[in-house]
């Protein structure tokens, strides 16, 4: 029942060039926004029961929750035509957390606070465009390095690190580089 | 009293630690090493005037004067560390906000421009259209010359106040210089280059030498008669309790900057052009990772 079509008409409409430049009175704006709201709220359920189906669990929130028997897989995709080595970062609820590459070696990570900042708009846009009244923002950003060949791939598994947490407080970013 | 720097990398960024300002970029690598300030400001848009009755618009840049307003000469900032990335946190007011990345691994700066509302009216504004750019300016001779895209392709020579084709008679001089932006900007002189990639298609232009400035954001009480009918002055509203609240939009984007000898500075901004266009693309699932098959 749920689908990305109304997603995509929405972003097909806002390539119009008063979408894109601002050129568009009010009310169109408007439309342009609630269209993309709609359409975005669908795809989350897309996406949602997808998760869902795949963890074979009815749990609707499986991004923030990382189980001890699963890992979270993340794959990375590079659609340009040469090797690049990159920093990905990924909104987190817990400072506890290891990454693996393929090969099981486990990679220097990074957490950095989300900032107030980003956390107010991201409350007024859900808000605004959504109408829900967002769940808890993330807390950290999870760094870390991948590299990912031409027009390929590469998969990372991110899992409850053993362990107590070394997540220090201060203006220092923290890093847990045992795990 | 000392300066503060930052970068895990070859590349260097210097901060004042009285004002929070940049004060200094420089690479180990290559040797690069560049004075720099950046600051935002922003310019009154104009509602016409006895000459012309030309307001400033959705389709048509025409500030008041010729110098833009600063925002702020210090500012409150917090330096985070770490071994994958350094961070800079500056708040150059109630509605401008700004990190500042360096990455291991990378000899360039990302930086993440938050801003908005902008106060134009209402009570909280002094009921002028703003026009916020981000200006940096740098010790470069740069003897009137910049380069910018061409619709995403090659850069091209611009000379300011002067067209290659025909006599120019310059009547706006900061938007008279304007150029559209969609991969960047830079400047040379006879040792480097120093080099601005867009997030998104915007303006920018040098209006001195040394200095770069880009267009971020625009909030305007003036239609400018070009067909849209109404002012550049969208809002946002939240509806609590049947009370529904507005306020004026917030932009965030990002913009990069590297430093090179100059000659070098095109293969930074050809690749680094095609990997902000093209990020790395992730996909997610759980799965056991002894189980996880990645076809």
């Amino acid at each position: 029942v749920h689908n990305t079509f109304e997603l995509g008409d929405a972003l097909g409409l806002a390539q119009h060039h008063d979408a894109v430049s601002g050129t568009a009175k009010q009310h169109t704006t408007d439309d342009y926004a609630k269209r993309l709201a709609i359409g975005a709220s669908k795809a989350e359920a897309v996406v949602s029961s997808s998760l869902a189906c795949l963890a074979n669990k009815q749990s609707g929130d499986q991004c923030s929750t990382l189980k001890s028997a699963f890992s979270q897989v993340v794959v990375v995709y590079n659609p340009l035509g040469w090797n690049r080595t990159d920093i990905v970062r990924i909104p987190v609820n817990e400072a506890n957390l290891g990454v693996k590459d393929s090969s099981g070696n486990n990679l220097e990570v990074q957490y950095v606070d989300v900032d107030d900042v980003t956390k107010d708009l991201r409350k007024l846009y859900v808000n605004a465009y959504l109408g829900l009244t967002p769940k808890q923002a993330p807390k950290y950003w999870l760094l870390f390095q991948v590299s990912v060949p031409p027009l390929g791939w590469s998969t990372y598994f991110i899992s409850k690190a053993a362990g107590k947490s070394t997540r220090r407080k201060g203006d220092l970013s923290h890093h847990n580089s045992k795990n | 009293g000392k300066n503060i720097d930052i970068g895990p990398g070859n590349l260097k960024m210097s901060f004042s630690s009285t004002s929070g300002q940049l004060e200094r970029i420089y690479n180990s690598k290559t040797g690069v090493n560049v004075q720099i300030q950046q600051n935002y400001l922003w310019y009154a848009s104009s509602t016409g005037d006895e000459t012309d009755s030309q307001a400033s618009g959705a389709y048509i840049f025409r500030p008041n004067d010729t110098s833009p307003h600063i925002v702020s000469r210090s500012v409150p900032f917090k330096v985070i560390r770490g071994p994958l990335v350094d961070e800079v946190y500056q708040k150059y007011s109630s509605w401008i906000y700004q990190v500042t990345r360096l990455y291991k691994g990378k000899d360039h700066a990302e930086i993440e421009y938050t801003i908005g509302p902008i106060p134009t009216g209402g009570g909280f504004g002094d009921g002028t259209g703003k026009e916020v750019i981000t200006r940096i300016t740098t010790n470069m001779a740069t003897n009137k010359e910049f380069y910018t895209d061409s619709n995403g392709r090659d850069f091209l020579k611009r000379v300011r106040d002067h067209r290659e084709d025909w006599p120019l008679n310059v009547t706006q001089p900061v938007a008279g210089n304007y150029y559209p932006l969609n991969l960047g900007i830079y400047t040379k002189d006879k040792k480097s280059e120093f080099s601005v990639l867009v997030d998104r298609a915007t303006g920018g232009s040098s209006i001195k030498d040394g200095e770069v400035e880009l267009m971020l954001h625009r909030r305007i009480l003036s239609d400018d008669g070009r067909g849209v009918g109404e002012p550049l002055d969208e809002e946002v509203c939240v509806v609590e309790n049947d009370n529904s609240t507005c306020e004026g939009l917030t932009v965030r984007g990002n913009y990069y900057i590297s430093i090179d000898n100059v000659g070098a500075g095109s293969r930074w901004r050809r690749t680094t052009g095609q990997e902000i266009y093209s990020p790395l693309l992730l996909a997610f699932t759980h799965e056991n990772a002894e189980n996880w098959k990645s076809s």
